[in-house]
């Protein structure tokens, strides 16, 4: 494993998203895991519509909340072509699923995984290495206050309740951490992300992790 | 949705917001107080989210359900690079 990786050096994550008072976190996150998978394939990189998701997902609930899971089920299972954000704009509050037809543009996957990598944080990293961006769920409690610097402390792995993409780590420093893009904006954290410490599974960053196959 | 809990709605008091930002300021202090020397950990301070109790920022922004995920192993690993 390289000492740090960062999939934006590759230019294939997207830029930070703001989800204002809307608890779509969940939708924000897989979206983002999608954007930056076509990316890694070589498509251009571009912003994928967050409101189809939260409208069409089911087994989730919009931005009353939802589940990173329920969500990849539904678009493996369905084969939804996600529309580009442009076409779809994000409203900050639930609507009726817009549906479009097949002939219609749009980005679909081919599969996902999710998986528990607690204690495994170093396979955990090279799944992130094979697999692009990894979605995660961690415990977000004390991240209303965060500013900057590594988690290491107060973020226990008790309950998940908040959805972020993993887009690295770094390893260079004395305190290797995990770089993860959130969902509260650009002028939250180190420019919308936050470095949560590597190899203590803190927050519960290794609890819940899925990767996204296109 | 089931689970869903009170979400702040409508327009929250300046007293209320004054209260909660006090509220913030002093936990800000307290976990910045523990780890004060331990370089590059985290800094705690006012940011957006300063004028929300814990327990309102909670019912807005931490609305993710999960579910139990398997375990990863050596196997799965195979599979799932197979698969991708």
């Amino acid at each position: 494993l390289p000492s740090r990786f960062d999939w934006r050096d590759k230019h294939v994550v997207t830029q930070v998203r703001n989800q204002h008072a809307c608890g779509g976190c969940w939708a924000f996150s897989v979206v983002g895991a999608v954007e930056s998978a076509y990316a890694i394939k070589g498509k251009p990189l571009e912003d994928l519509s967050v409101q189809q998701v939260i409208d069409c997902s089911y087994n989730n609930y919009g931005c009353n909340g939802g589940s990173t899971f329920n969500a990849l089920n539904w678009l493996n299972e369905t084969q939804v072509k996600l529309v580009r954000d442009s076409e779809y704009p994000f409203k900050e509050r639930n609507g009726l699923c817009h549906y479009f037809s097949d002939s219609h543009a749009g980005f679909s996957i081919k599969g996902y995984s999710a998986h528990d990598f607690s204690n495994q944080e170093d396979k955990m990293a090279k799944a992130l290495l094979t697999f692009g961006p990894l979605v995660g769920i961690v415990d977000a409690v004390s991240w209303q206050d965060y500013l900057g610097g590594i988690i290491q402390h107060h973020c226990s792995s008790g309950e998940a309740n908040h959805a972020i993409i993993i887009t690295g780590f770094d390893k260079t420093g004395t305190t290797p951490y995990w770089i993860v893009r959130n969902s509260w904006g650009s002028s939250w954290g180190v420019d919308g992300y936050a470095h949560v410490k590597m190899g203590s599974n803190i927050c519960g960053i290794a609890d819940f992790v899925s990767a996204v196959f296109v | 949705g089931p689970g869903a809990t009170s979400t702040p709605t409508g327009p929250r008091s300046s007293e209320q917001q004054a209260a909660a930002f006090r509220e913030s300021r002093n936990r800000h202090r307290y976990l910045n107080s523990l780890f004060p020397r331990e370089n590059s950990t985290a800094i705690y301070g006012i940011n957006q989210f300063s004028y929300l109790f814990p327990e309102e920022f909670k019912a807005i922004y931490l609305r993710t359900k999960t579910s139990r995920f398997p375990r990863y192993s050596p196997e799965v690993s195979m599979l799932i690079s197979n698969m991708s």
